[in-house]
C-alpha cells in the first residue's frame, strides 16, 4: 500500500468527487491496484463510477455501523484495477448513530487494517462538510488533496480547513499530511480565475501541485455515463489534466 | 412579515450563496426590509455582503448558544433596506455543542419570534448538508427554495433533499413548503445544461421559476468586492436575473 489519500474541502462544488473518481481511474490505467471509498451519503461518487447497489448489498453504512462486512462491500468497476466501497444515504444519520460511541473517529482505520497490501492507492471522497464521516477519513489517510475551486469564495474556506486538519494531527492522526492543492475548473480567459491560481501558489508554493484542471463539459457529461473522463473521451483536456496529476503522484510513490 | 424562506440544498456549491445574496438584494432594492440570516460556519453569505464581523460582535452562534442578542447581532449592509445576521466559524461546533439540548431544532424559531413584523422577508443562507443547522432553517421558514445547477449530480441529489424536507413537515414544521426550484448557472449552448432543465421543468411543473439563472462572471465576480452583482454591474445578466426572480416572488406575496 503506497498512500491513503482523503480527497476534502467542506466548500462545497469544488471538485472532489470529480477529481477523487478521475485520478482514481487514471492511476488504475497507470497499473496501480486503487480502492475509492466513498463517504458522502450523496454518494456521487458511487453512480459516477456506474456502481448501483442493490437494495442487499453492503455499503459503507454497514461497515461503519457493524466494523465488519468491509471485505464483502468492495464491488469492480469496468476499469480492471479500480474498486469501489459505495455510500448511500443512510450515511446521512451516522452523526446522531454514532453519538456516544468509544472510537467513532477510527472505525474507518480500523477497517483500512483488514485489507493488508491488496490496494496500491485508496481514494476516500469526502462530503461538503466537518462531521464524523470526514473526521474518520482524515484520521484513516497519509494525506488530504484539498481541490480548489478557481473562484472567491474557495480561498475564504482554506484557512478553516487547515484549522480542521491540524486538529486532526494534533488529536487523532499526528501522521496526516497535505498531499496538496489541486486547481479545478480553471478557465484561461477568467481574471478571477487567473487571480486565485497565483493567491494559492504564492501562498502554498510546492504544496500545489503542478497540474491544474480545466473547465471540461466532458468532465460534466461523464457521470451521467457512469464513466471516469478516460473511459468516456480519452481525448478531453479534463482526462490529460487528471493524467498528469497521477503522473505525478506516481512520480512522489512509484518507488515504495 | 411576508415570507421566511430558507435557501436550501445539501449538494455542494449549486448557488445557494450566491442567489440567497442577490434575491435579497433585488427585493431590498424593491422596497422590501429583508434580513438575510447567514446560518453556514463558512459564513460565505457575510463576506459576499462586506460584513466583517468584528471579534466581539455578536454572530449567530452567540444566538444559537443563549437564546439572546439577536436584535443586536444584526448589522446593516450598504443596501438601505437589506440587513444581515452573519455567521462565523464557531458554528461549526455546535452541533456537538447542542447535542441533548431541548427543543434544539426551534431554536432560530424561537429567535425569529422576537423580531415580530420589523421585516418583510427573511432569507436563510444554508450549509450544504443535513445537520442541526439546516434543520433549524426548515423549522423556522414557511418555505424552501431550492437552487439545483444545470449538472448531472445536482439532479441526483433532488430526491434525498425531498425526504429531508417531508421529514420535517411531518416531525417539526408541518406548514413548510416549496418555494420553487431555481436553475442555476445555466449555459444556452450546452447540451447537459439544456437536459437537466428539462428534466426539472417535466418533473417539478409550475413548482420551478419561471426566471432561469446563467452563467456570468460578474455573479462569481461580485463577492470578492462584498457586494451583491446588482451594486457590482447592475447591467449584467446575473443582475438581471435575479431581479427577474425577486419580481416573481414579490408577485406571489405583494399583497399581502
Ligand atoms: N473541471 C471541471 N470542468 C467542468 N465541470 C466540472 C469540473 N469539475 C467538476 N465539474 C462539475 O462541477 C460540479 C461540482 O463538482 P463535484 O460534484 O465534483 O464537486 P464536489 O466538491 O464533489 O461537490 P460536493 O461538495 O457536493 O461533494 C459537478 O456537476 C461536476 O460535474
Ligand atoms: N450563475 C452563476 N454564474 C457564475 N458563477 C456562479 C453562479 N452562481 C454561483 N457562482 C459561483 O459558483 C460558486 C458556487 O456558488 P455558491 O457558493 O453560491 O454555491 P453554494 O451552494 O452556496 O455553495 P456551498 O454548498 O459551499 O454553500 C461560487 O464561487 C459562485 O461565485
Ligand atoms: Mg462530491
Ligand atoms: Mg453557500
Amino acid at each position: 500500500l503506497k498512500r491513503i489519500m482523503a480527497v476534502a474541502n467542506q466548500k462545497g462544488g469544488v471538485g472532489k468527487t470529480t477529481s477523487a473518481i478521475n485520478v482514481s481511474a487514471a492511476l488504475a490505467m497507470a497499473g496501480e491496484k486503487v480502492l475509492f471509498i466513498d463517504i458522502d451519503p450523496q454518494s456521487n461518487g458511487t453512480s459516477g463510477l456506474g456502481v448501483k447497489p442493490k437494495k442487499s448489498a453492503k455499503t459503507l453504512y454497514d461497515v461503519m455501523l457493524y466494523e465488519k462486512m468491509f471485505a464483502e462491500a468492495i464491488v469492480p468497476t469496468e476499469l480492471p484495477n479500480l474498486f469501489v466501497l459505495p455510500a448511500e444515504a443512510d450515511l446521512f444519520g451516522l452523526d446522531i448513530e454514532m453519538m456516544g460511541r468509544e472510537g467513532r473517529e477510527f472505525i474507518l482505520k480500523k477497517c483500512l487494517k483488514v485489507l493488508g497490501e491488496s490496494y496500491n492507492f485508496i481514494v476516500i471522497d469526502c462530503p461538503p462538510s466537518l462531521t464524523l464521516l470526514t473526521v474518520n477519513a482524515l484520521t484513516s489517510a497519509d494525506s488530504v488533496l484539498v481541490p480548489v475551486q478557481c473562484q472567491y469564495y474557495a480561498l475564504e474556506g482554506l484557512s478553516q480547513l487547515l484549522k480542521t486538519i491540524d486538529m486532526c494531527v494534533e488529536g487523532l492522526n499526528p501522521h496526516l499530511a497535505i498531499e496538496g492543492f489541486l486547481l479545478t475548473m480553471y478557465e484561461k480567459d477568467n481574471e478571477l480565475a487567473t487571480h486565485v491560481v497565483k493567491e494559492v501558489r504564492d501562498h502554498f508554493k510546492d504544496k500545489v501541485f503542478r497540474s491544474v484542471i480545466q473547465r471540461d463539459p466532458y468532465l460534466s457529461e461523464a457521470p451521467g455515463f457512469g464513466k471516469p473522463v478516460t473511459m468516456y473521451q480519452m481525448r478531453s483536456v479534463g482526462a490529460e489534466n487528471y493524467i498528469e496529476l497521477a503522473q505525478e503522484l506516481l512520480g512522489r510513490y512509484s518507488l515504495l
